[in-house]
């Protein structure tokens, strides 16, 4: 939970592969940014599923969205938080519809 | 702001008024119960200044709307808390009323005497788990009280706009309450930082 320990995931985007990325992304299942694992994935391939949870994650926390694991996305992953998921949810914002 | 899905809210006859109690069984042994009486009063009356919902605190913890303990690890929710920082706290969405707070952190009141420097205001995460308890979930505004993360030794108690205007949403304004004193409010914690 420091950041040293994730030091080895900064800037890895997609097709990387990373001893452990499997454990973060039970943390993006945990806050609800992945489904549940079946088998085969959870591995430790930054695959195209683990990039737009990613994504999903910097938009809700108001990171810059770059789809990497950046310095400001794995200072915000050690940071403590509500365990509460981010992604159970409706109406973020204000909809604009076009009359 | 954003909600829950379906948007569940209390459901009760105007005026609503929403009883809480502690655990006995589940609570911390450093902070004097008093001390966190008068910590959760003020949390809830930050919520309770903007929406015509109020909060009272009852003995019987069985009937009380929100219910409030401290819990270490898996504690039969399906929920476990992960030990100290990690996860501070969960709340559920209306109308449970579940309030649970990780018993492994080191909660404090006041910075100036708690030097541990992985502390944790006790007020700013009451603040936030309240919004759940009323059917807020998380907001991707930094400044929110309903912003999921919290610094250790860092404390945000005030409702900023987004907050009010998400629990407005829900239970409508409280006749009392006027978006100036917000306003008076933020920019005198502004000049302050």
């Amino acid at each position: 939970t420091t950041w040293h320990g994730f030091t080895r995931f900064l800037d890895a985007g997609k097709g990387s592969q990373v001893s452990g990325m499997s454990e973060l992304k039970e943390y993006f299942n945990r806050f609800g940014y992945l489904p549940i694992p079946d088998e085969n994935n959870f591995t430790d391939i930054f695959d195209k599923q683990f990039e737009s949870a990613v994504i999903a994650y910097q938009t809700n926390l108001g990171l810059p969205v770059t789809g990497l694991l950046d310095s400001d996305t794995i200072s915000m992953i050690v940071s403590p938080r509500c365990g509460v998921s981010d992604t159970k949810t409706h109406g973020t914002t204000f909809q604009a519809t076009k009359h | 702001f954003s909600y829950f899905y379906g948007k569940p809210r209390w459901g009760r006859q105007a005026p609503v008024m929403l009883t809480y109690a502690f655990s006995q069984n589940n609570m911390i042994d450093y902070i004097s119960l008093n001390d966190i009486k008068k910590v959760f009063k003020r949390a809830f009356s930050r919520w309770a200044q903007v929406i015509p919902v109020s909060f009272k605190e009852i003995e019987d913890y069985p009937s009380a709307d929100i219910r409030i303990g401290f819990y270490y690890r898996d504690h039969g929710d399906g929920q476990p808390f992960d030990g100290v920082l990690g996860v501070l706290a969960h709340a559920f969405s209306p109308e449970n009323g579940r309030f649970h707070l990780d018993a492994s952190e080191t909660w404090a009141l006041d910075f100036e005497t708690v030097k541990s420097r992985v502390a944790v205001d006790l007020e700013s995460v009451a603040t936030h788990e309240i919004g759940h308890v009323l059917g807020l979930a998380h907001s991707s505004v930094k400044e929110a009280v309903m912003y999921p993360s919290l610094s250790p030794r860092s404390k945000k108690v005030d409702l900023k706009i987004d907050d009010v205007n998400g629990v407005q949403a829900l239970y409508g304004s409280n006749p009392n309450f006027t978006f100036s004193s917000l306003l008076a409010s933020e920019n005198s914690f502004n000049k302050g930082s």
